[in-house]
C-alpha cells in the first residue's frame, strides 16, 4: 500500500485544485515561512477523520475552509482526497479487490462533512473501518507534526504514559 | 488492561533501543517505569548519548532531546507501521552530524515506508529523491511546484 | 500599578510595531489587551506578515510565530537596554530570507549592543564578526576555540 | 559598558578553567549538539545571582557543578566570573571609577555561594546592586535561553501580561 497522490481544493491556503503526486519513498517538502507546507499535514490528519479542529491548528471544524486573502474572496467549502496504491491488498474487506482507492474528505461552511470512498458518499466510519490495521487514523504515528516532539521532549511520565496508551 | 500495556512498553522499549544508536553513532537509550504498578505507573526516557552519562531526557541539550524524541517516535511508529510517515520539521534543532545520521535511519526505513518531510534544512533536501516546494506567490495562496535541490535553495530565499 | 503597565504595554507595543516589519519585510504587528480593566487584563500578539491577514500570533505557521516573538523579544529587551543580549538559537525554525532579515536587524542593533548568539545556521555564522568553537573532544569536557566560518562548517559536522 | 571575557572553571562541562574573550560586538558560538554552548547561557545568568535551579536546567544549586564524566572525576566547585569594560561609567555608585570590574560567584558542594566584586568578597545583593539601572539582572531580557521563544509563543494573555510586568 503507498500514498500516490493528495488532492487539495479549499483547504486552508491551497484555495486552488492542487495534487501532489509522490513518485518517490522520500519526498521532501520546501518552501519560505508561510507557504503552506503544514497545511498538508492538517490536510493529511483531516481526511482521515480527525475531529478535534485544534488538532488541526484551528477553532471550528470549518476553519480548515479557505478564508480570504488580499486577492480572493473566501470559498464556501474544502476538499481533501487521498489516492492509495492498493495492489498488495493491503486495504482490506471490500476494497482489497481495488488496485487503486480513494478517500476524500469535503467540508461546507455550516461545518457538516461528507466522506467518500471511491467517489461514493460513506460514513466518517467507514473511512476509519478501511484504515484499520494499516497503521494510519487521525492520530496515527504516522503523522508528526511541528511541536509534537517538543511535546514529547515537555512530557511528563504520567503524560508519556497515555501517549504510550494511545499508540497502542 | 496492565499486560496491554506491558507489552506495549515493551515493544517501544525495544525499538528505542535499536533507534537511538543509529540517531547517534553510538549511546544508548531506553524507557523506565516511574513506579511499580502497571496500572499508575508513569514512563521516563533515559538515554546516555557516546560519551556521556545516563540520565533523564529532560536533563540532555537541546539537539539532544529532539533526536531522542525522534528515536521514540520512530519505536512508537513502528508499534503500527503505517505505509507512510509525514515529519514535519523535526531536523530543526539538529546540528549537521546529527542531521545525517537522522537522514540516514530515514534513508533506511523508507525501503517499507514512505518518507514525506517538510524541511529548511540542506542536508535534508539533498537526500530526498523528489523535492515538492511550496510557494505563496500570491499573497495568501498556495501553489506547488516540483523542484530541484537547486531551486530549493533558491526558493528558501522567499 | 495600572499606569506602570499601561506604560510598559504602550512602549513594548510601540517598539513591536518598530520591530516586526524589519523581520517581517513588511507586515504589522501590535500588542492588544483582551480585557478593559488595566488590573487584569491579558495581553496578545497581533500580527500580520506582508500579504497576510491579521491574526493572533497563535494561528500563524511556525517560523512566523518564532519570528514575531523575536520581535517582542528585542522589544522587550529595550524596554531596559542592556550592554549585551545573548541569544540561544532564535533562528532554528526560520527560512533563508527570514533568517537574513534577522541577521540584518541584529546587525544594526549592534551599533549599540554586543550580541552573543549560539547557532546552528550558516547565514547566522556568516554575519559575526567573532565565532567561537564549542568542542567536546574529550568526553563531556568542553573546550573552546576561536574559528573562522568555514571551520565553524566543519565543527557543526561534530 | 561591554562584557569582555567570560571565565569559566567547574561550571558544568566547562571543568577546566576557560576564557572567552569578546572581541566584537557580533559573537557567534558555534558547535555540535551538546557540547557545552547552551551552558555558556547558564553561567552568565548564574553568575548575575539566578536562584532558581530550574531556570539553569538543574535540580539543586550544586548540579552547574561539573559532576564527572568517563575520562574525568567531578570537581568541588564551580567558579564563572565576567569582566567588564566601564570606561563609560555605566555601572555606577562605588566601582564607577573602575575601567574594569569583575563580577564573580562560585560554589561548592554543600550549595553555599560565594560572590565577588573585583576580587572582594561581597553578598549577592552587592552583585545585583551593581547592575541597577544597567539593564542587566538574572531574569532580563538580555538573555533568552532555548525555550524562551517557544514559550513566549505559547503564552496566554494572562501569562504574557506578567512577562511584561516581570520586564518592567
Ligand atoms: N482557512 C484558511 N484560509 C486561508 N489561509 C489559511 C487558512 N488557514 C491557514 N491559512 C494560512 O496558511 C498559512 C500557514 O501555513 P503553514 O502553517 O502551512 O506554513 P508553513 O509552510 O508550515 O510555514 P513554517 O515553515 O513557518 O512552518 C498562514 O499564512 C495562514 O494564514
Ligand atoms: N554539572 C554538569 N557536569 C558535567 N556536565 C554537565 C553538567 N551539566 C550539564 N552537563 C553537560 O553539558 C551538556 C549540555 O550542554 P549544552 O546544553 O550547553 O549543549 P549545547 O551545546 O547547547 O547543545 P544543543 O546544540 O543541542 O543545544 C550535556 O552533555 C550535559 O551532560
Ligand atoms: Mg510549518
Ligand atoms: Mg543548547
Amino acid at each position: 500500500m503507498r500514498l500516490n497522490k493528495i488532492k487539495l481544493a479549499g483547504f486552508k491556503s491551497f484555495v486552488d485544485p492542487t495534487t501532489l503526486n509522490l513518485t518517490s519513498n522520500l519526498v521532501g517538502i520546501v518552501g519560505p515561512n508561510g507557504c503552506g507546507k503544514s497545511n498538508t499535514i492538517d490536510a493529511v490528519r483531516w481526511v482521515m477523520g480527525e475531529s478535534s479542529a485544534k488538532h488541526l491548528r484551528g477553532q471550528s471544524m470549518d476553519d480548515v475552509i479557505f478564508n480570504g486573502s488580499s486577492s480572493r474572496k473566501p470559498v464556501a467549502q474544502a476538499s481533501i482526497e487521498l489516492i492509495f496504491d492498493n495492489s498488495d491488498g493491503a486495504i482490506g474487506g471490500e476494497y482489497a479487490k481495488f488496485n487503486e482507492v480513494s478517500v476524500r474528505r469535503s467540508v461546507s461552511r455550516d461545518g457538516q462533512s461528507t466522506y467518500y470512498l471511491n467517489g461514493t458518499r460513506c460514513r466518517r466510519r467507514d473511512i476509519t473501518d478501511i484504515f484499520l490495521g494499516t497503521g494510519l487514523g487521525p492520530r496515527s504515528y504516522a503523522i508528526i507534526e511541528q511541536g509534537m516532539i517538543s511535546r514529547l521532549i515537555e512530557a511528563k511520565p504520567q503524560e508519556l504514559r497515555v501517549y504510550l496508551e494511545e499508540a497502542a | 488492561t496492565r499486560e496491554r500495556f506491558k507489552e506495549t512498553f515493551d515493544k517501544v522499549n525495544a525499538k528505542i533501543q535499536e533507534k537511538f544508536p543509529k540517531l547517534f553513532g553510538g549511546g544508548h537509550a531506553h524507557l523506565e517505569m516511574t513506579d511499580d504498578d502497571l496500572l499508575t505507573t508513569g514512563v521516563a526516557i533515559m538515554a546516555r548519548p557516546p560519551g556521556k552519562r545516563i540520565s533523564n531526557i529532560h536533563l540532555m541539550s537541546g539537539g539532544e532531546k529532539a533526536l531522542t524524541a525522534v528515536a521514540m517516535v520512530f519505536a512508537i511508529f513502528e508499534l503500527n507501521p503505517a505505509p507512510f510517515c509525514m515529519l514535519d520539521e523535526v531536523d530543526a534543532p539538529l546540528d549537521e552530524a546529527n542531521v545525517g545520521r537522522f537522514c540516514e535511519l530515514v534513508k533506511e526505513m523508507s525501503a517499507q515506508v514512505q518518507f514525506i518531510f517538510i524541511t529548511h534544512n540542506k542536508v535534508t533536501m539533498e537526500m530526498s529523491q523528489q523535492l515538492i516546494g511550496v510557494t505563496m506567490r500570491e499573497s495568501g495562496v498556495s501553489r506547488i511546484v516540483d523542484v530541484d535541490v537547486a531551486e530549493a535553495a533558491l526558493m528558501a530565499m522567499g
